[in-house]
């Protein structure tokens, strides 16, 4: 399982610097390991440079910023192991208008190979999506699907 | 393999019986606090094998059940089924393959592959062959999308080992 | 302190349920002592209805509902005891449009007695503030503000 | 009192002087991620003699100062000031009243009030006064508001007394 770990690791930590680039038009990010000469043990480290920004201590990170570098992580774990699904609740709330338009354009290259499942309240993100459906509680406690987006049947 | 179709009755949320059918691409879900959107979040982690009541947000597993409204009575039996569809079926295989999860409030819990009894570790088992299996970075719950950053160094190596 | 503890408790948790009320048009909420029998070292818990809905533990609410009534909670500590200044930064990012209106509503009511500081992405928000200041890096890692609204002098 | 003017020098990502005038009423501030907003909200916490770097969002309390950017190097010191006014002054007491707050990057910090040096305990028990003492539920953090929901019920005792 060593081998299995590292090739895994060197994998995600390639994609994730390509992938924090592209969300952040720029910078640098990656990955390092505490105890490089124990791969059984070690822990995994983050490195984030925002662009224009020196390296600092990701804690610094402002919340859309750590939202995108995470994410950026998760697509590069994504990529190296695709499941057929992937469900997002509300991961756009901390981003500003122009990373929610990043972010849709960004998932809109995936749609091939995932499936998405993505909650959200942001009207630019309910724009990007192939189906949407409603969730309503017209009668108090009672959860009811309705299908406001390309026509067919009403499930419920 | 593609979701086809979730089916939700008695859980959380939706004591009726309620059915989406995904299409390929992205799904989104709408609508406003409080409603249910995150619960639909829950049933899926639920349906593949979720163990823990603390990551379905409830203080015991009792609480995946309907628990009644003003006007509607508390259900006794929360279930899931999920419907999945294997684009090249090999030679003999169904095309269709629907698992599905009961509780029911005292306590017992039913399991079932096409119909069939089965036990959790056999649903756990297809999940992980399928690539549905590590569930860690493939459902993000509200409010944790920044975890995997303010993690502690060790998890994040746990999170990368399941990917691998 | 027993007694300002008790007299603490009492008015917060009494404006407490007025507020959640106003906030979520309906519903019950209330706070409770864990141990009554020893007012010095009890614990405080939070029940809360919302509208239509039966009393559940509180971890079963929603990420909205949470939000609402923890703000609910913080006004009423606030009516106990006034501070000039309250700092928001980002709390409206969970809350749907109809609450995020219902919230500046909220504010709008208390600004003769506090300030408050409200840092948002949300175009509903900014627009019931009184005044207005933006906050970019045009050069690169470096803050600078901008006031964006009622004129007066461009801070820098 | 009310709020009347911060002053942010060397504070996290201002290296430049910059001053915000607050008017009363509702102060709004917006701008793209990563601009500097929550480094207001923090150098107001800071000013008002917050001693926690972990609530500052640092590694160390050196964090609170301006560590450089592409172009700018980093700075030796950080500066906060914030002008508060009483609008019911007492006779002979002064109207307006400003506290500043300075830390080197050495490890030194000074304190001052209407330009006087003091202890950090005088600024804290001036802003103590003036109902400005209690900083848990004045200042909400982003990503924070639901804490007092999540927390143990003896935390939200600790909070309770505070505002008793
Ligand atoms: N077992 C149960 N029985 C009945 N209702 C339940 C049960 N479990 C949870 N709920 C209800 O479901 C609601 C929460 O739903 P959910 O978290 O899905 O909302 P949401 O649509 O995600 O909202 P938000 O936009 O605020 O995140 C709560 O109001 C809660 O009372
Ligand atoms: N000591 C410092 N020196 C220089 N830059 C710093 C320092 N401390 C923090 N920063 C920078 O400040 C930025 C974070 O700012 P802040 O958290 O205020 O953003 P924000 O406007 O609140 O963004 P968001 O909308 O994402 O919450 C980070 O990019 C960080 O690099
Ligand atoms: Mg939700
Ligand atoms: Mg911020």
């Amino acid at each position: 399982t060593r081998e299995l770990f590292m090739k895994a690791y060197d994998a995600i930590n390639t994609t994730f610097s390509a992938v924090f680039q592209n969300l952040f038009g720029g910078g640098n990010a990656s990955l390092s390991l505490t105890d490089p000469d124990d791969p059984l043990e070690t822990g995994v480290d983050i490195f984030a440079q925002p662009p224009g920004k020196k390296i600092q201590n990701i804690s610094l990170m402002s919340g859309g910023e750590k939202a995108q570098t995470a994410l950026a992580l998760l697509f590069a774990m994504f990529e190296y192991r695709t499941s057929p699904l992937c469900v997002l609740d509300e991961v756009d709330a901390p981003l500003d208008e122009a990373n929610v338009i990043q972010l849709g354009q960004f998932l809109r290259k995936y749609r091939d190979t995932v499936q998405f499942v993505v909650m959200t309240h942001n009207k630019t993100t309910m724009e990007m999506v192939d189906s949407l459906y409603g969730v309503t509680m017209e009668e108090p406690g009672c959860s009811k699907m309705l299908s406001v987006k390309l026509g067919d049947s009403l499930t419920s | 393999y593609v979701i086809r179709k979730l089916r939700l009755f008695g859980f959380k949320s939706f004591p009726r019986e309620t059915v989406i059918r995904f299409s390929p691409g992205i799904t989104g879900i709408v609508g406003p606090n409080g409603c249910g959107k995150s619960n639909i979040a829950d049933a899926l982690l639920w349906v593949m094998g979720e163990q823990s009541f603390k990551n379905l947000r409830g203080g015991a597993m009792e609480d995946v059940v309907f628990n009644g409204s003003d006007k509607l009575a508390p259900m006794g039996m929360a279930e899931v089924e999920l419907q999945l569809e294997n684009l090249n079926p090999p030679e003999g295989e169904e095309r269709f393959v629907t698992i599905q999860r009961q509780y029911f409030r005292e306590g017992d819990a039913k399991y079932r592959i096409n119909g069939k009894r089965v036990r959790l570790k056999d649903i756990q088992e297809f999940l992980l062959e399928i690539g549905l299996g590590s569930k860690s970075f493939a459902i993000i719950e509200q409010g944790r999308v920044s975890t995997l950053i303010n993690a502690r160094p060790e998890e994040r190596r746990r999170m990368i080992e399941e990917a691998a």
